[in-house]
């Protein structure tokens, strides 16, 4: 494994924290997406069907059951902690996310690398995926105001793929069998192009030394 | 294996 794969991991693991975090300590989930959050349950669960079946390495296999307990212990905070829940605001996340779903579902069916259950619902995940922080983003440029611990877990979120792709372009030039990629570089470049408009005034809100607040 | 394809990623 490589620094920008480990690293990407890491940012990822990082942003599901802060997240927690917030949830937990904070007891609120202001300004956070359930249907986002709902979208990356579903990633987790289409990705890691193999979990218990298709052994890589015990790193992989402890990761994958982190992020599985952690998108499902924030769904139930969201969805039925007595207090967190109060603090969910639902008339700001009317993002229409099953479209998403079954815009991602077509496109699997269609596009895959190989015709198998397991192969189409992975492909699955990765369309998914690419598009499952849109829910988030309308809201977040809803809300006026955007506290710390959302503001950075979107920004270690969105950094969690561009690493990845730094990660790929390192395999790609130091691993022999590894192409036949491009579904996942695809997806993973417009995964993390969402995400530069929301970078652009994360990073100036930073140097300005100003709450962090996004144009409507 | 066909395309040398192995989910080895997160």
């Amino acid at each position: 494994m490589n620094i920008f794969r480990f690293a990407g991991d890491m940012m990822h693991l990082l942003s599901v924290v802060v997240l927690l975090l917030k949830i937990h300590k904070m007891k609120s989930c202001a300004g956070i997406s359930l249907k986002t959050q709902e979208l990356y349950a579903l990633v987790f669960i289409c990705r890691y069907l193999d979990i218990f079946t298709g052994f890589i390495s015990l790193y992989n296999t402890i990761m994958k059951i982190v992020f599985l307990a952690s998108a499902f212990s924030i769904l139930w905070y969201m969805r039925s902690h007595k207090v967190v829940r109060q603090t969910y605001d639902k008339d700001q996340d009317t993002f229409r996310h099953y479209f998403l779903i079954l815009a991602c579902m077509v496109l699997a069916l269609l596009v895959h690398h190989k015709f198998t259950f397991r192969e189409v619902m992975w492909t699955f995940s990765i369309y998914l995926e690419a598009v499952a922080i849109l829910p988030q983003l309308v809201m977040l440029q809803r809300t006026r105001n955007i506290d710390n611990l959302t503001g950075n877990y979107v920004f270690f979120l969105g950094t969690y793929r561009g690493l990845y792709m730094l990660n790929w372009v390192y395999r790609y030039l130091t691993e022999v069998h590894y192409h036949h990629r491009w579904l996942t570089w695809i997806s993973g470049f417009i995964q993390t192009a969402l995400y530069a408009d929301f970078f652009y005034y994360y990073v100036k809100s930073w140097r300005n030394n100003e709450k962090l607040q996004l144009p409507a | 294996r066909n395309l040398g394809e192995k989910h080895d990623e997160l």
